[in-house]
């Protein structure tokens, strides 16, 4: 939706 | 080889159950150290995390690193045909295609196998970094199921701000709006029912209620579970698992538009 982040975002891929 | 028996084996079921509508397919690492997953949902919003410790085990030998595909609705019909008191031993082979459980009743009348194929996934180990929260709520495990459950019927997203009066959980819908607040309640005749709040600097943050709703199938794995949340970070939602590791959520935040 609207305004929801990815978690991938936050947290980095190895 | 791999092999990990685990005498509390309604543990993995109940751990199954509680991310097997979050998650589909996963990889289950093993190593020496333990037995492990992590996994994005499929809008990759939300992450999990298993952690459960070699020494949790009554018997735990894995001789090299390997990772596990596995379908988590196969996988929990299987662990659906363990009794209740079983004890599940798992075991792979280095080079194999398949995991067996194997079922063992308490009195040892009864024993049965099943095997699971595993399968290729192609999964990104995402880092997940040590975080100095603002606020830590640790309340019972029931008691956040009924928050999220209480304000998924009034509206679609959750705020939760932490202050030094306590936690509130607010929510607004065409229902009308809702503000649920938990206290410290540290004294509480059963350590059941105890709330612990631990603030460093007030923080408010929005999430959708779905997941938050989703995470609560993990109630029947802990008495209490933790939220834990910092500026602009997302959530972590924990549930420990005693003696034995943890089952972690995390929820990316929504933006205020």
């Amino acid at each position: 939706g609207a305004g929801q982040r990815n978690i991938t975002s936050f947290f980095g891929k190895h | 080889m791999f092999e990990a028996r685990l005498v509390q084996g309604n543990l993995l079921k109940k751990v199954v159950d509680a991310v097997k509508d979050l998650v589909t397919d996963a990889n289950f690492d093993c190593s020496s150290s333990g037995f492990t997953l992590q996994a994005m949902d499929n809008s990759h919003v939300s992450l999990v995390s298993l952690s459960l410790r070699s020494d949790g085990f009554e018997h735990f030998r894995c001789d090299r690193n390997m990772s596990m595909g596995m379908s988590l609705g196969n996988l929990a019909k299987i662990l659906k045909c363990a009794g209740n008191d079983d004890i599940v031993t798992m075991k792979a082979a280095d080079d194999g295609d398949t995991v067996t459980f194997m079922f063992e009743s308490p009195k040892e009348d009864r024993v049965s196998d099943f095997e699971l194929k595993l399968m290729d996934i192609d999964s990104e180990h995402l880092g997940i970094p040590d975080t100095d929260y603002a606020a830590t709520v640790t309340l019972p495990a029931a008691e956040y199921q009924r928050i999220c459950r209480d304000l998924s019927s009034i509206g679609d997203t959750v705020v939760i701000s932490a202050t030094k009066d306590g936690v509130k959980f607010s929510s607004s819908g065409d229902v009308g709006t809702a503000n649920i607040t938990v206290r410290q309640n540290t004294t509480a005749d059963k350590k059941e029912e105890q709330v612990s709040i631990d603030l460093k600097e007030p923080v408010a943050l929005t999430f959708a209620l779905r997941y938050l709703n989703s995470f609560a199938k993990a109630t029947p794995l802990a008495s209490h579970v933790s939220l834990s949340m910092a500026r602009d970070l997302p959530v972590m939602v924990d549930y420990q698992i005693s003696d034995m590791g943890h089952l972690r959520f995390y929820l990316a935040p929504k933006i205020e538009d």
